[in-house]
């Protein structure tokens, strides 16, 4: 049985809100399910796009810059529907 | 710079502050807004002007929690506000429970969040810029504002440039209620500086004012640390310079040369020289694009570059000017580090080089990094910008 990681679930919770993964990600009645190299990738996407080094991997860096507060539209666009589109 | 896709068709916008926040004035809260509007109609040809009745083009809110555009507010920290692009209305929403703060490194500057959130009013995405104002992680309080010129091209791609110069007062916010600011008047450090004392280049001009270069703003540094009323824009004040070069030298004809990328520029003073930019391997034939460093040594009045672990000699009066048994490592000038950010030959006649917010003072005689208590390296901050 797959034992989730610590902090995972919030990580890839911040990764779709703010488009680094499909919404449906997270979406607990999806079941979706992810293939590592997605949610890597996704780490990725988010350590480019913050300037950080991109090693793919929760690192302390990356949960810090998770951490700081920030502006709720999204990065990418990519996924599904956006919040600031129903208006 | 990203674009979202969507823009507003008329130049003159109008807003309305329909829910204000807790804790501050109606009367700052609307300084602070239009302050935060201004940063785009300074660059534009857009106008804002508030109203407080009727419809509008941009509805501002101070709201907490759910709100009622399925998008709600998570609390203290976390998201700060929202806003929606043009085509979906252009409306800004803010979390009441943030602590919005005016001029003050405690709670959350209202100012800069709300020319950020303006910034997506207006058709601008987030910027992977890390120094643009569109650039989606909140950086603490900034007491002086520049538009960085990331944030610059992308809202003239959109609504073109100015045509009319903005008076000088436009270009950094009011300070609110009188008080100092930590750049500004008060001659006190600059804190963009002391937070991060790292540079693109430093450079001192043939008037003896010595320049540090930073992104999209220099100072002007003086005996004490960082000169008053600094910083500035590079884009306002230096004649078509761009932001983030990588080095700069004044040469022995008073010309100042600044490089970035593959280009050079030559200024005389603050103004440049016809013709320019041109190319580095038209200008300074021999030597690399994209350098790290570049000074006059006076020991023999050649050009030196740097440029990762190498470096070169240029001497204009040879032919070539960069011998072949050049680039030659920068081990050899004994105590200086790799990948330098800038270097410059200072009034004192010692050549002072900088990287990662340090600086290494270089003994000419004995070619190698002057022995001395504190030890070098040691913080630019602190010795060079008066933190």
């Amino acid at each position: 049985t797959p034992v989730p990681i610590a902090g995972t679930t919030t990580a890839m919770m911040y990764l779709a809100r703010f488009g680094y993964l499909a919404p449906t990600a997270t979406n607990p009645q999806s079941g979706a399910l992810l293939s590592e190299e997605t949610v890597t990738d996704a780490v990725k996407e988010f350590q480019a796009f913050a300037g950080l080094n991109q090693t793919g991997e929760m690192d302390e860096e990356t949960v810090k810059m998770m951490n700081t507060p920030r502006c709720g539209v999204k990065d990418k666009v990519g996924y599904g529907s956006d919040a600031r589109k129903k208006r | 710079y990203a674009l979202q896709g969507s823009r507003w068709r008329v130049r003159d916008l109008n807003y309305r502050i329909t829910k204000y926040p807790r804790g501050l004035t109606k009367a700052s809260v609307d300084r602070e807004i239009a302050a935060a509007f201004k940063v785009w109609s300074d660059v534009t040809e857009l106008s804002f002007t508030p109203v407080t009745s009727g419809k509008v083009h941009i509805e501002i809110r101070f709201e907490k929690g759910e709100h009622g555009d399925g998008d709600p507010f998570d609390g203290p920290g976390g998201t700060l506000a929202h806003a929606y692009f043009p085509i979906y209305g252009g409306d800004a929403h803010f979390d009441d429970t943030e602590a919005w703060t005016i001029d003050s490194y405690r709670g959350t500057n209202m100012f800069q969040v709300a020319a950020h959130e303006f910034g997506h009013s207006l058709g601008l995405s987030h910027s992977d810029v890390r120094s643009s104002l569109m650039a989606p992680f909140y950086r603490g309080y900034e007491p002086s504002f520049v538009l960085d010129q990331d944030d610059l091209n992308g809202i003239q791609a959109l609504y073109g440039k100015k045509t009319t110069k903005p008076t000088p007062a436009t270009l950094r916010p009011p300070t609110i209620g009188g008080g100092s600011t930590d750049d500004g008047e008060t001659g006190q450090p600059s804190s963009v500086l002391c937070g991060d004392p790292s540079i693109d280049a430093v450079v001192t001009m043939s008037d003896q004012n010595t320049y540090v270069f930073k992104g999209s703003r220099y100072w002007r540094l003086t005996e004490k640390g960082v000169d008053s009323g600094y910083p500035k824009s590079i884009s306002q004040d230096w004649d078509g310079l761009p932001s983030n070069i990588d080095a700069a030298f004044t040469w022995t004809n008073g010309k100042t040369y600044f490089f970035r990328g593959g280009e050079y520029w030559r200024f005389s003073d603050l103004k440049m020289d016809a013709d320019y930019p041109k190319q580095i391997s038209k200008g300074f034939s021999g030597i690399p694009d994209d350098i790290d460093a570049a000074f006059v040594w006076s020991g023999n009045g050649k050009i030196y570059f740097f440029k990762g672990s190498k470096y070169w000699r240029f001497d204009p009066t040879q032919r070539p000017p960069v011998k072949e048994s050049y680039p030659k490592p920068i081990s050899n000038w004994e105590g200086l580090p790799n990948s330098i950010d800038d270097a410059l030959q200072y009034s004192n006649g010692y050549t002072y080089f900088f990287k990662n917010g340090n600086y290494w003072r270089f003994n000419d005689r004995r070619f190698k990094v002057d022995s001395a208590d504190p030890a070098f390296p040691r913080p630019a901050g602190y010795w060079w910008f008066g933190c």
